[in-house]
């Protein structure tokens, strides 16, 4: 039987909802489907570009620091592999792009951060 | 990760997930942070996905992402993703891919595709079984009912299912598989490791609500779940949200997290 012993561990919490431990509240946005893929994005990314430009920078940053062949290796790759991704998609990540001026290929290597970072 | 659907008591269940990521991508010494996860929490985002005026699914999501990693379709579904860590994980899939093997489904694409083509339960467990279904990299679906007060967990391999757990296939109530499923980032079926142990702490607190609970079973609230998953360790500094998921109304409620020191890195 587990007993919480030592700094990171301790007894379970209570009362903690809904502020306890809690920075924010994100907003709520919503994307039409009624839209063809390459305009779906375009107003959200637009009025988030600036986060979303730190979060790639981010990403791109750490990259770097791992091996610097990586970024320049994916940006020349990925927008050609994306052609072979589900064209919505990548419709989609398109009009990501054309919202928030960041590359495609930097936007390709956002949403296959699951795959990238687990490996 | 940590994601929990838990029977409510009232003939349905309840999901809830913190969302972990960032884990080795750049540490902050000075901060006492991770950078990557610091960098994601101001894109954080609910989205609702509309077609002809009505939400068709509503996700809890990073600005500039398409896919899905924590979504639910009002009445019907909902689905929370857990990374898993594998021998044959994500690098074999990618290095796959480069060398030309385009059959496989990137993660987000696919638990997208989910909610685009599935209008009940069966169909999305169907989907993100399908052994022939080949996957870059492996994880833990974990699916909820808004049906019926079934919860699973789901492991998946790249290329088939390795192990289902499944709300009320487990006698002792104290574990994951009784009147609950837990899922943090290591197969049910393995120990995880002592240098990451989510799991007990995560039971240990389950437990604890159960007992507490006024019909001394199998009812539970989402104060209750947010509770659990404010507990260090399974609220860590990796921990980038919190999602509490209401199948029957639709709503995912999250929060962006902090971890007040001293916690855990991961």
């Amino acid at each position: 039987k587990y007993q919480p012993k030592g700094p990171f561990h301790e007894e379970c919490q209570a009362g903690s909802y809904p502020t306890k431990r809690v920075l924010s509240k994100p907003n709520t946005a919503k994307i039409n489907l009624d839209l063809p893929p390459i305009e779906r994005w375009i107003e959200l990314s637009r009025s988030y570009s600036n986060q979303l430009k730190a979060t790639i920078n981010n990403v791109i940053e750490l990259a770097d620091k791992i091996d610097s062949r990586i970024v320049p290796f994916v940006q020349e790759k990925l927008p050609k592999l994306a052609e072979t991704l589900p064209q919505d998609y990548v419709d989609e990540m398109k009009s990501i792009s054309s919202g928030s001026g960041l590359d495609f290929g930097d936007i390709v290597l956002f949403n296959v951060f699951y795959e990238a970072f687990s490996a | 990760c940590t994601s929990i659907v838990a029977k409510d008591g009232k003939g349905g269940v309840i999901h809830a997930r913190n969302m972990d990521f960032g884990l080795f991508l750049g540490f902050d010494f000075k901060n006492m942070t991770w950078s990557l996860t610091e960098a994601l929490r101001p894109s954080l985002i609910n989205i609702d996905f509309v077609r002809d005026g009505q939400t068709q699914f509503t996700s809890a999501s990073f600005i500039g992402y398409v896919g899905i990693f924590t979504a639910v379709r009002q009445k019907k579904f909902s689905l929370t993703i857990n990374e898993r860590f594998d021998v044959d994980g994500g690098w074999v899939g990618i290095i796959e891919w480069l060398l030309g093997k385009h059959s496989a489904h990137w993660l987000g694409f696919l638990t997208r595709d989910v909610f685009e083509k599935c209008d009940n339960f069966k169909c999305a467990q169907d989907y993100l079984m399908q052994a022939e279904m080949t996957l870059v990299s492996p994880v833990y679906f974990v699916l909820a009912s808004g049906e019926d007060p079934i919860g699973q967990i789901i492991v998946r391999d790249r290329e088939d299912v390795s192990e289902v757990v499944t709300i009320g296939q487990e006698e002792d109530k104290s574990k994951s598989g009784s009147w609950f499923v837990l899922q943090t980032n290591y197969d049910p079926s393995n120990e995880p490791p002592f240098f990451d142990d989510r799991r007990h702490p995560g039971l240990k607190c389950m437990s604890e609500l159960s007992s507490n609970a006024a019909s001394g079973d199998n009812f539970i609230s989402k104060e209750g779940l947010f509770d659990v998953l404010s507990t260090k360790p399974n609220l860590n500094m990796l921990t980038v949200y919190t999602s509490l998921i209401d199948i029957k109304a639709g709503i995912i409620e999250t929060f962006v997290r902090e971890c007040p020191f001293p916690c855990t890195p991961w």
